[in-house]
């Protein structure tokens, strides 16, 4: 990918800091997907060493795949599909490939994301030119197929991480999600679980369900849970009406030029028989009222990119994208396949305001290819699910932030940039959006940490991510989120934006064992068989032990209060521990409320060596009545003086 | 629609596991053939849970449900890429 990892601080000055040659050569990246594109060059092996000692995975041979398509980059290619073709009848070999090649792209676009090799030149039709390189560049990949055309089924993703765990992969990055059920019930939670008791960390996307309350998937502890934001990048291309005005929009189209001048412009809606007309649906448009016209379509319901295919096949010149009210200001560029632009809702009803008031409206658009240094940024995607979290009031979730909208990275050659049947062109990176983006750069960052400190468990890990990330611009203004135009929340963006440079070296850390999990399976009082079942061997909770759920040593506080008055009390004890030097840390504590009474104790922590562990307990009351689903925020810092290790927290009522 | 086999994944106890056998693979196949002789196993698990998934009907999900070290029987869940 080009730009994150400047945005990411990942520049050529920082690359000291990390030690790439050494041991980051030693971590497996294994990532769970729709397969890979050995071709891409994001996959070559130029400079890396023999594959690590450790690695017990192999290269399935298969469709169009053989053994000799790994390399010291590629180094493990599996398939699992017999949970697929059970369900679904077998593979057509014509339409996909039973092997680990990747037919769809996107396991291609977050291989190469969490851990591609640097290409030099890369870009979608000269669209965010660049040098591209994955977070980790010398980590190895692994990748694990267990999604197909038809869909991603649990039975092979449960043995894909089977798998991974026995190949001995170090990350496990999983830009996938099934509805929201409890962590027993969960193959991606119970993968996940069995995976960090071998001490391999997990980062999984956090939905695209956003921005509704309660949208989160993959929220299991034992997973670092990524939501998505924006990066400094756009790719502008306005919106010029004949009344005069311009509106801002974005496209990657690259293709013949629109015709010279002003084009009249049609609401779909209006060339249309169909009831959802409007929205640019298969079959819906009336060629004879579309035919050398612009065509206005509402964003909703069938993909993009395939409203532009629809108003193509209809004889329309070029296409409008306007946002509806679940989108927002969001724009998301896309290679359309005839002249289009995406615009937010705001702009999208100026324009249809001039064209229903206007006798013969016109438009045409102005393209402007790429545009960095976009301020502010980052802001949380529309599209990023949000917590508070359905199944754990009491873990914070998401865990952090990272680039998500309009991601370059590698693609497959199968198939054209918009995914379509009928796009014939063949890219070697596209640029896509999505948790699915963001979850591999904490996957591959993760990498990078693991390099650093190969003794960091996986919750140490997460740990630095999310103690050292921002939630604020340099102004001191909170990280926006575009859905409202307004401040993001830590339902939002949970920690913040990932910053890799400041989580190598975080001062302090909130570890957890597998121990701390089983206490906290038993504080959820699931049932010893739901245990076992996760832990695969017997277990059982000791019955005279308290255990409590805000007990676990999360790097982040939720609190859940009832709404209906009185005063409640909730201690949360966190533990932290010194992977710094010696030091003094004293408590800094922010609230918007007064409706909470926050009390820490003791109010310093001091270390005077490595791996020391301090604990401090926080009290939480509730002063007076709330109203329901009323929210509030607030922070816990701790700080030396080099260092802040800060940690949200998020207040709600029920 | 009462015959109709639907994915299943199997979660065995592993620690119940009858003397009688020398491998989990042996006891998960005789468990599945005790309330289904057609069915195969699709996979085994080894690493991050112990048991298998299989092809059964609600009836044969059920009745397997009861089995001596039989955990859980969850039909099995599609996921979507994000």
């Amino acid at each position: 990918t080009t730009r994150t990892p400047e945005f990411l601080g990942l520049g050529k000055s920082t690359d000291a800091l990390f030690p790439e040659t050494d041991s980051v050569s030693d971590v497996v990246v294994g990532v769970l997907d729709t397969g890979v594109w050995p071709e891409s060059h994001s996959f070559a092996d130029d400079g890396l060493g023999p594959v690590p000692a450790s690695w017990k995975g192999f290269c399935e041979e298969g469709t169009n795949f053989t053994s000799s398509h790994c390399n010291r980059k590629l180094i493990g290619a599996r398939f699992f599909s017999r949970g697929y073709e059970a369900t679904l009848g077998p593979i057509d070999a014509s339409r996909e490939s039973k092997s680990p090649r990747d037919d769809d792209g996107h396991g291609t676009h977050t291989a190469s994301t969490a851990a591609g090799s640097v290409v030099e030149g890369a870009s979608l039709f000269g669209f965010a030119a660049g040098t591209a390189r994955g977070m980790a560049t010398r980590a190895r990949v692994a990748v694990y197929k267990v999604c197909w055309l038809g869909g991603c089924f649990s039975s092979d993703i449960l043995k894909g991480l089977d798998q991974a765990v026995e190949d001995n992969v170090n990350v496990l990055s999983m830009s996938l999600g099934g509805g929201m059920s409890e962590y027993y019930r969960d193959s991606v939670a119970v993968g996940a679980f069995a995976a960090m008791q071998k001490g391999i960390f997990i980062s999984s996307s956090a939905g695209n369900a956003g921005p509704s309350d309660f949208s989160l998937s993959n929220v299991a502890p034992w997973i670092t849970t990524v939501g998505a934001g924006t990066l400094d990048r756009d790719f502008p291309a306005y919106v010029s009406l004949g009344s005069g005005q311009n509106y801002s929009g974005v496209s990657l189209y690259k293709g013949d030029a629109l015709p010279h001048g002003m084009l009249p412009l049609i609401y779909a809606g209006n060339a249309s028989n169909a009831t959802n007309g409007n929205l640019c649906m298969m079959g819906t448009l009336i060629p004879e009222k579309v035919a050398g016209k612009m065509v206005l379509c509402d964003r909703g319901l069938n993909a993009r990119v395939q409203k532009g295919a629809v108003v193509k096949a209809a004889g329309g010149l070029g296409m409008v994208l306007a946002n509806t009210a679940s989108n927002g200001e969001e724009l998301v560029a896309d290679a359309h396949l005839l002249p289009a632009s995406c615009v937010g809702e705001k702009s999208g009803n100026a324009i249809k305001k001039y064209l229903f008031s206007d006798t013969n409206p016109t438009v045409t658009i102005l393209f402007e290819g790429t545009k960095v240094g976009v301020q502010p940024s980052p802001v949380v995607a529309a599209f990023s699910s949000r917590g508070p979290n359905l199944i754990t009031p009491q873990i914070l979730k998401p865990d952090i932030i990272a680039p998500g909208v309009n991601i370059i990275a590698g693609w497959s050659g199968k198939l054209g940039p918009t995914g379509l049947a009928i796009d014939s062109r063949r890219v070697a990176f596209n640029i896509i959006s999505g948790t699915s983006m963001s979850c591999p750069h904490v996957s591959g960052l993760a990498a990078l940490l693991k390099g650093a400190h190969p003794e960091w468990s996986p919750a140490a890990i997460r740990s630095a991510l999310m103690t050292t990330a921002y939630s604020s611009y340099k102004d001191g203004q909170i990280l926006l989120d575009i859905a409202t135009g307004k401040p993001s929340t830590p339902f939002d963006h949970g920690a913040g934006h990932a910053d890799p440079v400041a989580a190598l070296d975080p001062g302090l850390v909130y570890d957890l064992t597998v121990d701390d999990y089983l206490d906290f399976l038993c504080a959820l009082n699931y049932t010893d068989d739901q245990i076992s079942g996760l832990t695969r061997k017997e277990f059982s909770c000791d019955a005279k032990k308290k255990y409590s759920v805000t007990d676990l040593n999360y790097p982040s506080f939720a609190v859940n209060f009832q709404s209906n008055g009185g005063s409640s009390v909730y201690n949360y004890s966190r533990t932290l521990t010194n992977v710094g030097p010696a030091g003094t840390y004293k408590l800094s504590l922010k609230s918007e409320t007064q409706s909470v009474k926050i009390s820490v104790e003791p109010e310093t922590l001091s270390f005077s060596h490595a791996n020391e562990k301090k604990s401090y307990t926080v009290t939480f009351t509730a002063v007076g009545s709330m109203s329901p689903d009323s929210k509030s925020f607030g922070r816990i810092e701790w700080s030396d003086g080099k260092h802040i290790v800060g940690s949200p927290i998020a207040f709600s009522w029920s | 629609a009462q015959n109709e086999k639907t994915t299943y994944v199997v979660r065995m106890a592993s620690h119940q596991m009858p003397k009688a056998f020398e491998r989990h693979a042996h006891w998960y196949a005789a468990s599945l053939k005790s309330v289904s002789p057609s069915a195969d196993m699709l996979y085994t698990y080894n690493n991050v849970v112990h048991g298998f998934s299989t092809r059964l009907t609600d009836d044969e999900a059920r009745s397997l449900q009861g089995q001596p070290g039989v955990i859980s029987v969850w039909p099995e869940l599609k996921y979507e890429l994000h």
